[in-house]
């Protein structure tokens, strides 16, 4: 690389059933909220001179640490009530990723996905191995109740209700 | 669903996706989030891609990394890849969604084929976008 380029950085968090129309103020004041500091985090780290696989774990780490959107915190709900969170990390200038699959108490799966990447052999873990490699990684892990609020709740009784499986991010239903 | 894909100043490419999946799903249901090349894919050579929507589409069109591979082996530029796999090849088989991407140059790519997409980027030196698309 001869100089330096200008850094880049997009994010997207497809926040509910509910569109825009349906918003109310108080509503995507929130998600608009939500997007402007996983925004800010990210950009900070670029603007400091940090690496893009830095960046996107926090513009990610940020979003799911609000309960607005599908992940982390406020993750939609299974048909058995539980949270199951999946990510993935890939770094472009190496090509090596990670990726964990089925987390039910790690707050952050993102970090946890950098975690597989960087120390361990494998691309993925899954399910009872990725929390054990959580433990052992000394990753921090939260109760069923932390991740759970009350739309994510409602969501799920009036899917039951319906007997459907639905996307976060639109009115569009799949069974 | 969330994601995020990042050019760093040294030209270095990144992407990264969570997810807590879909509503009522059966437990032990995976999506295309945590799926290297299909919800998730960084590669130098050619751009960073995170998606969302209906995974089991984005599975099976492996959409992230065949956006990479339109533009190494085709010459296609990010915008034209991105448009070729969410507006052409992902509504043939019904899959709604979207994906974000960043290549070598230029700014971010936002491209979607349902609504209510909850978006924000931003370029060095240009002012940031924060949008929820119809």
């Amino acid at each position: 690389m001869s100089g330096a380029v200008d850094w880049a950085l997009a994010l997207h968090g497809g926040a509910g059933t509910i569109l825009r129309e349906h918003l109310s103020p108080e509503d995507e004041t929130r998600y608009r909220a939500g997007l402007e500091v996983a925004l800010a985090a990210g950009r900070a780290v670029l603007e400091a001179g940090g690496t893009a696989l830095d960046a996107v774990e926090e513009t990610v780490t940020a979003l799911e640490e609000n309960p607005v959107f599908n992940a982390g915190k406020g993750s939609v709900l299974t048909a058995e009530g539980a949270v199951e969170m999946d990510a993935a990390i890939m770094d472009g200038a190496s090509l090596d990723a990670g990726a964990v699959i089925g987390l039910r108490r790690v707050r952050n799966p993102v970090r946890l996905a950098r975690q597989v990447m960087e120390h361990s052999p494998h691309v993925m873990l899954a399910w009872q191995g990725a929390e054990d490699f959580a433990r052992h990684m000394g990753a921090e892990t939260m109760a069923l109740e932390w991740f759970v609020t009350g739309h994510r709740s409602t969501q799920l009784a009036e899917a039951r209700a319906a007997n459907v499986v639905s996307l976060d991010h639109s009115d569009g239903k799949y069974g | 669903t969330v994601g995020a894909v990042a050019r760093d100043r040294n030209g270095n490419l990144a992407a990264a996706t969570s997810t807590g999946g879909m509503t009522n799903k059966q437990p032990g249901r995976v999506g295309d989030a945590p799926l290297i090349g299909a919800g998730t894919y960084a590669s130098n050579r050619s751009c960073a891609v995170s998606a969302t929507g209906h995974g089991e589409m984005f599975i099976r069109l492996t959409v992230a990394r065949d956006i990479a591979a339109m533009m190494e082996y085709q010459g296609l530029d990010l915008a034209a890849a991105t448009y070729r796999k969410v507006h052409e090849e992902l509504p043939r088989i019904d899959g709604a969604g979207g994906v974000i991407a960043v290549g070598a140059e230029g700014a971010p790519v936002l491209s979607f084929n349902s609504e209510g997409m909850y978006r924000a980027a931003q370029c060095e030196g240009a002012a940031p976008i924060i949008a929820i698309f119809e």
